[in-house]
């Protein structure tokens, strides 16, 4: 659940907006204005690795039976990817003469963790 | 050559590396966007929708507020997003405006186009036409309680001439929006594959009651016929799913 702010290196969320405007694609999006593209960036160390909560996974717990058996999955490093993601509702014209509200599950990126 | 990393003064390359990381990622998102609205590229707007009808419309079904400025803000995306643990149906919302058949010399008739881009795999779950009809100012008094029976005929698709009817009556006590129950026929029109919904409008009572059905009249844009297609994503099994 890390916020990236330039000053660690490690598994975080970095915001990034787009402006529908700044695009040219105000014209066929109706709302919202714009969409947060927000992405995981940084590296999961050893011991960030199957964090609990949200970011435990089944990769996490495959790892921790290693770990528990003594064999070092030394090639299983974790990955620092979404761990909660929310859905967006766009409503954009669409090539006819219609206008199509969507509920799109999955778009945008809350929280970044190891896993 | 002095390498960019330390030349102070050579950090002219710097901002346009960045600036090429920042468009390359932008074209990355939008491809994500149209990916997941299931496009192959963004739509080309040739006829605008006209903005009164588009207001009403999204007025009618608190698609969408829209705000002094002309933005449209979406209810359910008040700032917040939208969390769910279960896997959330991707549901799809189609208001489609009526368009009228040059060629059809009927007054009647009208006809809408669901295109199925981004609609692909799509499941109709209610299709209602929205119809507004208008009370004349009446000379007689017994027309206070106008009583009409409206007939939609609706053509199945791909059976070149069968048409199908929705039959409602209405007590018009002043001008205002109907609706009509068309899910039967928008979900036969889906499964063919065949985007264009023809129908014919008909009204019983209505000249006696001094009333008329809206239909597509460019002087009263606000008042256009319009179908609202619910529909969620088909079963699954249809579906690529990416590895």
């Amino acid at each position: 659940g890390l916020e990236c702010d330039g000053t660690s290196s490690l598994c975080c969320r970095q915001q990034f907006y787009i402006d529908f405007r700044l695009i040219g694609w105000n014209d066929w999006i109706i709302a919202p204005s714009g969409y947060f593209g927000n992405y995981c960036e940084g590296s999961c160390p050893a011991y960030m690795a199957g964090v609990p909560g949200s970011a435990s996974s089944f990769h996490t717990a495959v790892v921790n039976q290693y770990r528990m058996r003594g064999m070092s999955p030394g090639s299983m490093n974790s990955c620092c990817i979404p761990t909660k993601l929310s859905t967006m509702s766009m409503l954009y014209f669409d090539d006819e003469y219609n206008i199509v509200k969507r509920d799109v599950p999955n778009m945008i990126v809350e929280e970044c963790g190891c896993a | 050559a002095v390498s960019q990393e330390t030349c102070a003064s050579c950090g002219i390359g710097k901002p346009e590396e960045s600036a090429r990381v920042d468009a390359d990622f932008v074209e990355a998102v939008k491809r994500h966007i149209l990916n997941r609205l299931q496009m192959r590229e963004r739509p080309n707007i040739t006829q605008p929708i006209p903005k009164a009808a588009m207001v009403t419309a999204l007025k009618k079904l608190h698609a969408g507020k829209v705000r002094e400025d002309g933005r449209v803000e979406i209810p359910s995306l008040d700032g917040h997003a939208v969390h769910s643990n279960e896997t959330p149906e991707e549901t799809s919302e189609i208001i489609s405006f009526a368009e009228a058949d040059e060629q059809q010399s009927s007054q009647s008739s009208l006809y809408f186009v669901i295109s199925n881009e981004g609609n692909q795999n799509l499941y109709v779950t209610q299709a209602n036409l929205w119809l507004y009809f208008k009370l004349l100012p009446s000379s007689s008094e017994k027309s206070a309680r106008r009583k009409v029976t409206v007939k939609v005929f609706c053509q199945e698709p791909g059976t070149g001439g069968r048409w199908n009817l929705v039959e409602k009556r209405l007590e018009l006590k002043r001008s205002g929006w109907h609706t009509f129950p068309l899910t039967e026929a928008v979900r036969a029109a889906f499964a063919t594959g065949d985007r264009r919904q023809d129908l014919d409008v008909r009204c019983e009572g209505c000249e006696a009651a001094s009333a008329l059905p809206v239909l597509v009249a460019p002087d009263d844009e606000a008042h256009r016929p319009f179908l609202v297609v619910q529909a969620r994503q088909a079963d699954n099994k249809h579906r690529i799913r990416k590895r």
